[in-house]
Order: structure tokens, then sequence, then C-alpha cells
């Protein structure tokens, strides 16, 4: 990796950013999305966190334009350079640049602009370019990028953690290393065949299993797990949870158990919980839930209960119409009932006992049968 | 043919000219770019640029290192400031 001349890198790690236009080839809200997408990954693997606005000026500018465009890099057409952006500063440093005379989709059938963005906003965040073809940041585009298993190459994380470091440890951080719990008699074996787990939640950019009154916590930057009591994070929480979904865009993870659910941020349980299920809209003939899993793309939440699912809208906030329907009938191949399940790198993960299934969902099928502890590194 | 072979040689150079000097810090009163020559300025970021991309460093320009230049990229420059 390589870092522009003098370092420029910012000076603080909440950053704002502006989407100043968009293109026609694609819908407004897929261009959020994959701008949002594409910060996260930077988000995920640095203390930097970021935040929207719509007017005003904000530090990471975002815009799509042709040819000569008010800069001295007019873009040149279709093909060749797909967009430019400049290294951390004031004006119109920070800002990313899209040539909106590519065709900008959403799969690879054009120009992917979640890959891109997530290139030209590691310029915007102080990466120059990289000499490891497998690298984000290796200057030409290529094609063949498996998008639903995308991930930064350790040269990329490296490199932007050369700038600001690893996603913080500090008190506040919900994830604050406690000391591991020794296994025993009494606490479950991560290598046990017939390991299940009560719920499963993401927790910024990292995966929590539950089981009993412990989680593991299984980071991708680590090979072990870490495994701690439920209650050296969350001392008001309960064990023996039913379900768990991290809310991404509210960095907040909803917890469930019997009628009550209980809303986290870091370590911090928020004020005005636990609330009753049904203010979400379940009927009273609903006295718990068995799993639930947050969609980051639809920005929709999926609640499992025996043989049927219902959909909660999270952006209007209230439960689908249409809804309960029979799971087997949006999720072939997937039994009642449901453990746990949560959605990693595109795909719906699925727990009942000691199995658990990868389900694909754009081609709705399975692709994978594992065993619950897979993710444990046993 | 020889007269497209000249044309065709012609935008080969352009197109060098024009990736060296956007990428690699080529300064842009350098002798236009002669095929045969050896050594100088453009064979050197030629070599440069092959390294950095992961190419085989001949200095020349093989269809391996015209075909990486016509791949649609980033903006931003590889090298220099």
């Amino acid at each position: 990796f390589t870092t522009f001349p003098g370092i420029p890198k910012w000076r603080k790690t909440h950053l704002t950013y502006r989407i100043m236009n968009y293109t026609l080839d694609l819908p407004r809200e897929a261009v959020d999305s994959a701008i949002e997408k594409a910060l996260n990954v930077w988000k995920e693997v640095t203390p930097l966190t970021f935040s929207r606005t719509d007017e005003g000026e904000a530090d990471i500018k975002i815009s799509f334009a042709v040819r000569d465009h008010g800069d001295f890099s007019p873009f040149d057409g279709p093909g060749n350079v797909l967009g430019h952006a400049y290294p951390p500063g004031p004006g119109i440093y920070g800002d990313a640049h899209f040539d909106d005379d590519e065709l900008w989709t959403s799969d690879t059938s054009g120009t992917n602009l979640f890959l891109v963005a997530a290139h030209e906003l590691g310029h915007s965040l102080g990466l120059f370019h990289s000499a490891d073809p497998r690298a984000l940041m290796y200057p030409v585009y290529n094609t063949l990028t498996d998008l639903a298993r995308f991930r930064l190459s350790q040269d990329d994380v490296d490199g932007i953690q050369s700038l600001y470091g690893a996603p913080p440890v500090s008190p506040d951080e919900p994830m604050a290393p406690t000391e591991s719990v020794p296994s025993g008699p009494e606490t479950p074996d991560a290598c046990d065949p017939a390991l299940s787990f009560d719920a499963i939640s993401t927790l910024r950019g990292e995966i929590l299993f539950f089981k009993d009154r412990h989680f593991w916590r299984k980071s991708f930057r680590t090979l072990e797990p870490g495994f701690f009591l439920i209650s050296s994070f969350w001392p008001s929480l309960p064990s023996g949870l039913d379900a768990a979904y991290e809310e991404t865009s509210k960095d907040i993870v909803f917890i469930f158990k019997g009628d009550q659910f209980w809303a986290i941020r870091g370590t911090e349980v928020q004020a005005g919980y636990p609330k009753g299920i049904h203010t979400l809209g379940f009927p009273e003939t609903v006295g718990k839930i068995d799993a639930a899993m947050f969609d980051k793309e639809k920005k929709k939440t999926f609640f499992f209960v025996g043989d049927k699912y219902w959909r909660f809208d999270e952006k209007r906030q209230s439960m689908e119409p249409g809804f309960p329907k029979q799971i087997a009938e949006d999720f072939p191949g997937v039994d009642p009932k449901v453990d746990a399940a949560f959605e990693a790198f595109g795909f719906y993960y699925f727990f009942s006992g000691s199995s658990q299934l990868e389900f694909d969902p754009n081609a709705r099928q399975v692709t994978h049968a594992l065993k619950s502890r897979s993710w444990l590194n046993c | 043919y020889p007269a497209d072979r000249a044309a065709e040689d012609e935008d080969i150079m352009e197109l060098v000219q024009q990736y060296l000097e956007n990428y690699y810090n080529l300064a842009k009163d350098t002798k236009p770019f002669v095929r045969r020559r050896e050594g100088g300025p453009v064979v050197e970021k030629i070599r440069e640029m092959q390294k950095f991309l992961g190419l085989a460093v001949t200095g020349k320009l093989d269809s391996d290192t015209l075909e990486m230049m016509r791949k649609p990229r980033c903006g931003v420059p590889d090298v220099g400031e």
C-alpha cells in the first residue's frame, strides 16, 4: 500500500459525507446504499465513523460528472478513467468524483458503483494506490471481483490502519476486552458437535453467538473467538436469549427474550427499554420470537416464529402488510424452527439445532449446509 | 498496410505517452516516444509502470502491457505528487 506524499489524513474520526448529485443509471436508493456500504468497508477496520448530510459543507463530497467538471482532471468518456478522489483536507480535498459516462450498476453487468466507491473513498481517507493486485486500492478495476464475498485485502487493512489504527477498544466500545471466560463443565463448548445457539447478531463488523449465560464474539481480525459472560458487558440483560439483530445504520443491537426486547448501543442499554414485542406489531398470539435477522441492503428485519415469519420495515418502523408468511414459501430448504439467523456477505445464515444453512437470497436457494459451530474455528 | 501500421503505432505511442504522464509522473515535455529506443525516460517509466502493476518488467510495449493500459482504472496517479 502507499499513502499520499506528505501522508495527509483526517485529524478526527467522525467524518461527514454528502452526495451532491446522482447518476441516472441507478435508483437514488441504490446510490445511497452503495456509498453507505463502501464507507462501511473502511469503518469496520478503523475508528472512523461517517454520517451523511444533505446540505452545506461535508468532509467528503461525492458527485457524478462528465468530461471537464471544474477540477484539473477532466474525465475521458466511457471506459478508461472511472473516477478519482482527493486526499484528506479542506474544500475539494476528500471529495470523490465518478465519471458519469460509465454505466454505473449494482451488479457487475456495468461498472459496479460499490466497488469503485470503496476504492475512491480509500483515497478520500488518505490511501494512495497499492501494487498488490488483490488489494481494493490496486489502480485497475477488477471485473472479476466476487461482490457477494467482497473483503478488504490485508494490504488494504494494513494501509488504512497505518493512518488511523484499528477500531478502538476503549471502555465505551462494546467489546472492551474483559478476560475471556475459561471453558469448564458449566460453560458450553465451542467444539461440541451438537452445539446450538440461542441468538446471533452482528455488532460493528463482528458476530456475537449467544448461548445460555455466555456469548462468543467472532472478529474477522482474529482467528480465535473470544468467550464472555453476557453480564460482563450488559449486566441488565437476561441470559438464555431468544433472538438478536443489529440495525447497522443505527448502530443498535436489539435483544429479545420472551415478550420483551432491549436496545443496546455499545455497552449502553438504551433508556426506555425493555419494551413489549407487541409494540412492533406482533399479534397477541405471539408470546416470543425464535430468531431475528436484519438485511442491511433492504433495511428490513425478518422475525421468525415457529414455521412462519414477519418482515419489519426499519425505515417506516412498522411491520409490513401481508405477513406472517410460511418460512418455506420464501426460504425454500430452510426448515422451521429457526433458532438464530444473521446476514453477512450478502448471504443469510440460518441456525437450527447443531445445523446451519447458508442461503443465497438472490438465487433463493440454500448454498451450503454446515455445522452451527463452523464460525468458531474448531 | 504500412500506412495503417504507422497510424496504429501513432495511436499506441499517444496512449503510452498519456498513460505515463497521467499516472507515472512522466514530464509532459518528454520527447515523443520512439518504440525502437532502448533507453531514455519513457522506457524507464514503462519499467516503473510494469513493476507497479505486477507485469513482466521488460521496458517494452508487449501485449500484456498494452492490454493492462487499456483496462478501466482509477484516475488518481500511481506514483508521484
